[in-house]
């Protein structure tokens, strides 16, 4: 069952014990930071819930809370995922999706199933790392509504037959 | 090449290649072109003095100089281009990094920072800016928002209700910045959208700062008894400044529909392939 109220309350008491200026103990603000998160929790499931619900569609939906940091274990280790983008703004917005992932070449379709542009670029890897991929293309979100994209891996294998294929339909 | 810019059809950044650091901003629209030259700085932070033992602290902002010392003079560079994005990763230490990039479409330029873990081996408090230098002539006056609802002008070293006499000359010029700061020459706008609240300031003509982190060896003595530092190795921070350069006229309609797009940003959620048609009941 989702719930918003646990995440209510915990802003309620972040805000009035005015949490976000430091101005609190290491322990106390250590607490703020576990009642934020076991707010948030409730949250995603009523946030899935009401996606399903406008989508018609049941789905396994993932929150990657540390994509600031490109880490998101569904993007990364996936060969097919969707991308639910949620606009709560009044109006239409172009939104750029970044997504961590695997080396590789990806196709992006758009919710009407037309294919979109899209860039793998390499982020300079920190000594010792291994190097990090991101996926990018623009999404386009109505306004106080959501876009649905998906995602698939296309493996060295797949793209040859996909050539042989054209090849012999050329050739026919 | 000496420069190195990055562009799209509005906007083109120009770096110097030798110091790999931001020199100029164009709007290619308004064929506006502004020297800016961004950096970071830190300000070590007071631990007392002969004037007032009052240390800079979680409540209390008091550096010890006037002159903050910068996090380095050059950044390691790498430069990204594609057709979908065109960004310089810009390398300062090992505690401060940076990204500057341009979208397709975009009229403003994206820097996401990345500060921390703020070395504090010799025991010195640092509270560190991301600062932008240009030619512009402001006349001591710079612009912050009051909870992302009003503009307020705010002039160095003034207070418009009484006569004030400044002890403070960095901190009591700093104000909150809740999701905008601008300066302004009258002619041509720098607009600096942030992700977050932060504290910000103009301290000389055509200067704009914003403090990204802060980390401190001693308790201000406000209440808390603790000093501003985290335990262990301390915490990273990552953020972003949006940077729109604009004609006066046309400046107010385009921050306040880039701060809306940052405060209602879109929400992204991912699923696994596989799904079964959802019944409400």
């Amino acid at each position: 069952t989702g719930d918003s109220a646990p995440l209510n309350e915990a802003m309620a008491v972040l805000q009035h014990h005015d949490a976000v200026t430091g101005t609190a103990r290491q322990n106390v603000a250590d607490d703020y930071a576990r009642q934020l998160a076991a707010g948030w929790g409730p949250c995603e499931v009523l946030v899935s819930n009401a996606l399903s619900q406008l989508s018609y569609y049941k789905q396994n939906f993932s929150f990657c809370r540390e994509l600031n940091i490109s880490i998101c274990p569904v993007s990364q280790e996936s060969e097919h995922f969707q991308i639910t983008i949620y606009n709560p703004l009044g109006r239409k917005v172009k939104h750029m999706v970044r997504l961590p992932v695997g080396e590789g070449i990806f196709f992006v379709k758009d919710p009407d199933g037309k294919a979109v542009p899209n860039n793998v670029v390499m982020l300079p890897s920190s000594s010792g790392k291994e190097d990090q991929w991101e996926l990018l293309f623009s999404a386009s979100v109505p306004a106080l509504g959501f876009s649905i994209y998906t995602v698939d891996k296309v493996s060295v294998q797949n793209n040859l037959q996909a050539i042989s294929r054209k090849h012999r339909s050329h050739a026919r | 090449s000496r420069v190195l810019t990055i562009e799209n059809e509005y906007i083109r950044a120009t770096f110097d290649s030798s110091t790999g650091l931001l020199m100029k901003i164009e709007n290619m629209e308004q064929k506006l072109s502004l020297p800016v030259s961004q950096g970071f700085f830190w300000y070590n932070a007071s631990t007392g003095d002969k004037k007032s033992p009052q240390a800079s602290g979680a409540y209390i902002f008091r550096p010890s100089r006037l002159k903050p010392l910068p996090v380095s003079r050059w950044a390691k560079i790498h430069l990204v281009k594609t057709d979908l994005v065109q960004e310089v990763y810009q390398n300062f230490s090992a505690w401060c990094s940076q990204v500057i990039r341009l979208y397709p479409g975009q009229r403003h330029l994206e820097l996401e920072w990345t500060v921390g873990p703020i070395p504090v081996e010799e025991y010195w408090g640092k509270e560190v800016i991301s600062r932008f230098d240009t030619p512009m002539k402001t006349n001591g006056e710079f612009y912050t928002d009051s909870n992302g609802r009003e503009i307020l002008k705010r002039r160095r070293d003034h207070r418009p209700t009484w006569k004030l006499s400044q002890t403070e000359p960095v901190a009591g010029n700093y104000y909150p910045v809740s999701t905008r700061i601008y300066i302004t020459d009258g002619h041509m706008q720098l607009t600096v959208v942030t992700d977050r609240s932060q504290g910000g300031s103009s301290l000389k003509d055509g200067s704009l700062e914003l403090m990204v982190h802060r980390r401190l060896m001693v308790d201000d003595e406000r209440g808390v008894a603790e000093p501003l530092m985290e335990s262990e190795a301390g915490s990273t921070v990552r953020g972003r400044h949006l940077v729109l350069l604009s004609s006066v006229s046309d400046a107010a309609a385009r921050h306040r529909l880039l701060a809306e797009e940052v405060v209602l940003a879109p929400q992204v959620v991912l699923a696994q392939a596989g799904s079964s048609l959802y019944y409400s009941w």
